[in-house]
């Protein structure tokens, strides 16, 4: 159904997490995404992992979180787990 | 920037630009579309430069692309590139660009002529085809840049944000970042509000532009406070372009056009929509009706350079663009391919009149290349600059200042010409661009001036100074104009007005703020425990004690709005005296907004070696008589004392 098409449409997201409940990132910072897919596999079933979400960032100093593609699916499920804060759908920003 | 730095009163001999040292401890780190440093001398490393700062824990990343060991030097002291989210965002919608380069080298320009603009060195005799020619040197032609280049077709939040995370992660003192989203969001949902307010937080100056959907009311964005946000305004320098009509009649457009001058002879006149396209789409002119001739041509939907380049295509002699009414007395300058000159909304308009009138029409341009000069008075407001007031927050008064941004000379990519048209083949290493993101670069590098003259300044202190030192008259003794209208502008154009690098490096008085501050900013505006974590995760907007009002920020402006009731307003201030003298006195000076009435208490403000701050209250209140009919009224605060004039913009909202 179209709904499940939207659902299940991947795009990118910003991720900001309680600090917490934040995986200590290594000295790699930006571009350690292990922390934070094993995060991610702690909070949204095994079930609803298909497509797998990928991390394609962790903030450690502009903000405490990550940047993850995601099914809108996925993005709703962490925006409800309790050590996420918000989940921000990713956008194009334009030169002035 | 042959001319800003004098058109800024930045002087080598004197001021702040030698009690700065250039900024050469300084690193600005730019968020932009990457750099171009190969043969562009702006990003060489003077000699006379000592090694960069310590404490900057960045770098260049190598790609076959960006040899950064033959790029890198004490000038440009980082490259690095953030793509990731841009791939996500657009993931089968677009194919990587062939001309793009999965490396930190700039294939736009923009990066190039905004990271230049900032700290560029000194380069002699550079210019487009000769104009604009000079010796161009950046705001802090000492300081360090370090690229981050973010933005490729579109700036992916997720990459701005890792922009943001690395240039904190490398130790950078001042951010500049000339982008944003086309509507203010939320500041929990601002991506780029949010890396700026960590970053703030740990010091970091975050210069960003207020954006170029002017004149409209509201268009700013990049409005939360800690932000320092540029809006853009001209210099004393014209590009001038003849349209001299068979009648005699003659309009004075701009261009940038550098090829072989049209001759005495007039050329038939003919209008765009009378051959095909009002707008001089390409393919769309009837060559037949257009071949050896003038084609007057529409604003809007292709860019000013594609519609020179259609009519070029179709054989046409030459072009006259029109502008677009809300644009007022402003014209866009281009490097167009073949004669070109942009007009006045009111010059086309009298063109087409006279085109329907005559039989036979004819017409011819004269370019006169680089005019410098007192007419007309500058600064004056691009209309394109994004005004106020914020429509997130309509309490704290944006743009914050404004600085030139309207054609101006910077180093340019070596892979796009400066008519940023692939049917171009011409390259050049300096281009001519206007925006936000041209005058949004001047503010970091002379915050880079600034921090390093007085290092204990906060961001927020740097922010003051140059905001209370700024002035509003231009060139003739007049407020600064704007453009859009042909009269005064107003503080939601020209935010507190047009930096002065040498006052702002003695203001006298600084409103300060700190993350503390910050945080009880946001908690005035009721965002919740979540809203707040993504921010400061410790902090209990209920149970915290002393959140005022939003107004009552620490602000170096004023913005009050008065709610259907019509209530007086009041807002509290604490100002610092950074002043030579710790015994000061300054005293209160009021210019009142139409139809209300400004009362400060004290009017009187007494600093000595144990009082460094002071508070003081500022009452607005309509008054009970009078008939404002405007939506905005606008006045002042001034406190002098005698030496020092700390000024502050008024504004409020009916």
């Amino acid at each position: 159904t179209a709904e499940e098409i939207q659902t299940e449409r991947v795009s990118s997201y910003i991720v900001h997490v309680a600090p917490a409940h934040a995986p200590r990132l290594p000295r790699r910072g930006l571009l350690a995404t292990r922390p934070y897919a094993a995060f991610l596999l702690n909070r949204i079933p095994l079930e609803m992992c298909r497509p797998a979400p990928r991390v394609l960032y962790s903030y450690g100093h502009a903000a405490t979180g990550f940047a993850a593609r995601l099914t809108a699916r996925q993005a709703a499920r962490l925006a409800s787990s309790g050590s996420v804060l918000a989940v921000v759908p990713d956008e194009l920003q334009e030169l002035h | 920037t042959t001319l800003t730095p004098s058109f800024l009163r930045l002087s080598e001999s004197s001021g702040l630009l030698p009690a700065s040292g250039g900024a050469s401890d300084v690193v600005i780190g730019v968020i932009d579309t990457g750099v171009y440093p190969e043969g562009r001398k702006s990003f060489a490393a003077d000699r006379s430069l000592p090694p960069p700062p310590r404490r900057f824990r960045g770098g260049c990343v190598s790609t076959p692309e960006f040899n950064a060991s033959a790029y890198c030097n004490g000038k440009l002291v980082g490259a690095k590139f953030f793509r990731k989210g841009h791939d996500a965002v657009l993931r089968g919608r677009r194919e990587v660009g062939e001309t793009e380069s999965m490396s930190p080298l700039d294939t736009e320009g923009h990066g190039t002529h905004v990271a230049s603009t900032a700290a560029g060195s000194a380069v002699l005799d550079a210019s487009l085809y000769g104009y604009g020619e000079g010796r161009a040197v950046g705001a802090a032609p000492s300081a360090r840049i370090a690229v981050y280049k973010a933005c490729w077709k579109g700036c992916a939040s997720s990459d701005v944000l890792a922009a943001f995370d690395q240039a904190i992660a490398d130790g950078v003192d001042v951010i500049s970042a000339s982008l944003g989203t086309m509507k203010a969001r939320k500041f929990y949902k601002d991506t780029t509000a949010v890396g700026a307010f960590h970053a703030v937080s740990k010091g970091i100056v975050v210069a960003v532009s207020a954006g170029n959907s002017g004149p409209g009311e509201s268009t700013v964005v990049n409005v939360a406070p800690w932000f320092l946000t540029v809006a853009a305004s001209t210099i004393n320098r014209q590009f001038p372009a003849d349209v001299v009509l068979g009648n005699g009649e003659t309009f004075i457009g701009t261009s940038l056009y550098a090829g072989k001058p049209l001759g005495a002879t007039k050329l038939p006149l003919v209008y765009g929509g009378d051959a095909g396209s009002n707008i001089c789409e390409a393919g769309k002119l009837n060559p037949t009706m257009v071949a050896g001739k003038i084609v007057l041509c529409d604003p809007g939907v292709n860019g000013r350079t594609e519609k020179g380049f259609a009519v070029k295509l179709a054989g046409g002699a030459g072009a006259v663009l029109g502008s677009d009414e809300a644009q007022g007395e402003q014209a866009r300058t281009s490097a167009h391919v073949i004669p070109v000159s942009a007009v006045t909304f009111s010059a086309a308009e009298k063109i087409k009149k006279y085109l329907r009138t005559q039989a036979s029409p004819v017409a011819t341009m004269v370019f006169h290349g680089t005019v410098v000069g007192r007419s007309p008075p500058s600064p004056r407001m691009a209309s394109f600059s994004s005004r106020g007031p914020s429509r997130l927050v309509p309490e704290i008064l944006k743009p914050d200042v404004t600085a030139p941004g309207v054609d101006i000379l910077a180093a340019w990519a070596g892979v796009t010409s400066p008519s940023l048209l692939d049917g171009d083949s011409r390259r050049v290493p300096y281009n001519i661009m206007s925006g936000t993101s041209i005058s949004c670069p001047q503010v970091s590098g002379i915050a880079a001036l600034l921090r390093q003259a007085r290092p204990e300044w906060s961001p927020a202190a740097i922010k003051s100074a140059l905001m209370t030192t700024a002035y509003n008259v231009d060139s003739a003794g007049a407020v600064i104009g704007d453009m859009s209208t042909g009269k005064a502008s107003t503080p939601f154009a020209r935010g507190a007005g047009h930096v002065d690098p040498n006052r702002a490096a003695d203001p006298g008085l600084v409103y300060d703020a700190g993350t503390e501050d910050y945080i009880a900013f946001l908690c005035a505006l009721g965002y919740s425990a979540e809203q707040m974590a993504v921010f400061s995760p410790a902090t209990n907007c209920s149970t915290r004690a002393g959140t005022g009002a939003v107004g009552d920020l620490n602000y170096p402006a004023f913005s009050a709005v008065f709610g259907p009731e019509k209530r007086a307003v009041t807002q509290r201030r604490v100002v610092r005296n950074v002043g030579g003298n710790a015994r000061a006195t300054y005293r209160a000076k009021i210019t009142s907004p139409a139809g209300v009435h400004v009362t400060v208490k004290p009017q009187k403000l007494q600093f000595s070696a144990t009082q460094g701050t002071q508070e003081y209250a500022i009452t607005f209140a309509p008054r009970m008589f009078g008939n404002v009919t405007e939506k905005h009224t606008f006045g002042s605060i001034e406190w002098s004392d005698g030496e020092h004039s700390v000024t502050s913009p008024i504004a409020v909202t009916w």
